[in-house]
């Protein structure tokens, strides 16, 4: 999967962090010190719908229907996260206990066309 | 070539003040609410930190001691792997009566089902000492919660099985347990708080748990 930078408008993956620090949500959140609020953006043209962020075989079998089909513009292939992982917060709740738990698909790692 | 905006929708590009403030936002909002919270909770009295840190600290232990009973603070997948595990840390307060007193919130309508429960109680006894330790339950007709005979292998802490009596407990959304201890054989004072100013040998009680939202199906493969 890319990493979004400026010389590119493929689909790729722009990193954003939270620091919990700056936003003062460090007193009742204890770990982790932030939040990877990654996010997918780019384009998906047809000759890269499917591309990896997920398995080549996608990828081929989808170019393969576009050539077969001639499809044109009709459908188009969005950029869309193809990868995530849990977030673990360890967190105080109102009444001073420890809570801990895993929140699922919490965290972008990859993006992809679909 | 990059265009200038959004190369997905065209959009301008967000100024990047503009564009933390949304991020900020949008983070939070999902964090609240995979939490099941409304609102960032405002936390009443501050737990001592070494009080923190020895529950972390033997729970960590627990794991490599005990497994299976307390399992460790670091990834943990509930029974039915689609449902979110949770583990509670609830630190007591001791009231004047003696009692233990633990606060706990629900966010209404969901059902919060424990499947392990655990209290961690600090002990002062003589080394080869049999003891007769009994939890009660303050209120339901003081219900037997547990109860363990122990030869004290000196000053240190005991954990008791708390389930499935408190699994009551938790299904009729009420807000504070209050225990009681008996002890045959310990000495005065054996559990007192008494000068256990840094809050380190504060009694505490780990729950396991998933929370099940109203309505939700628990499909069964």
């Amino acid at each position: 999967s890319l990493s979004c930078n400026q010389n590119s408008n493929l689909c790729c993956r722009k990193d954003y962090y939270v620091d919990f620090r700056d936003i003062g949500w460090n007193d009742w959140i204890i770990k982790p010190e932030g939040y990877q609020i990654n996010y997918c953006m780019g384009q998906c043209p047809l000759h890269v719908a499917g591309t990896p962020g997920m398995a080549a075989s996608f990828h081929t079998a989808v170019f393969n229907l576009v050539k077969a089909n001639n499809i044109q513009t009709a459908g188009h292939s969005c950029c869309v996260p193809t990868r995530r992982r849990p977030l673990s917060v360890l967190y105080f709740d109102r009444n001073s206990n420890i809570v801990k738990t895993d929140i699922p698909d919490m965290i972008v790692d990859a993006c992809g066309c679909s | 070539e990059a265009k200038p905006g959004c190369p997905s929708c065209g959009m301008p590009t967000l100024q990047p003040d503009a564009e933390r403030a949304f991020l900020v936002e949008l983070a939070k909002q999902q964090i609240l609410q995979k939490l099941h919270l409304s609102e960032k909770p405002n936390v009443t009295h501050s737990v001592p930190r070494t009080a923190v840190a020895n529950a972390l600290r033997r729970l960590h232990l627990g794991k490599a001691r005990q497994e299976g009973v307390l399992g460790s603070l670091s990834g943990w997948e509930g029974p039915e792997m689609d449902e979110q595990g949770y583990e509670i840390i609830s630190f007591a307060e001791t009231e004047t009566t003696g009692q233990l007193r633990f606060q706990f919130t629900r966010t209404k309508g969901q059902a919060l089902h424990i499947f392990q429960a655990h209290l961690w109680l600090y002990l002062r006894a003589h080394r080869g000492s049999n003891l007769t330790l009994r939890v009660f339950l303050v209120g339901q007709r003081g219900a037997l919660l547990s109860e363990r005979q122990l030869e004290a292998r000196g000053t240190g802490w005991h954990t008791f099985s708390l389930l499935p009596a408190l699994q009551g407990f938790f299904e009729r959304q009420e807000r504070t347990l209050r225990l009681e201890l008996a002890c045959e054989g310990c000495q005065p004072n054996a559990t007192a708080l008494a000068d256990d100013a840094s809050g380190s040998h504060q009694p505490f009680l780990v729950a396991k748990a998933t929370i099940r939202e109203p309505g939700h199906r628990v499909a069964k493969r």
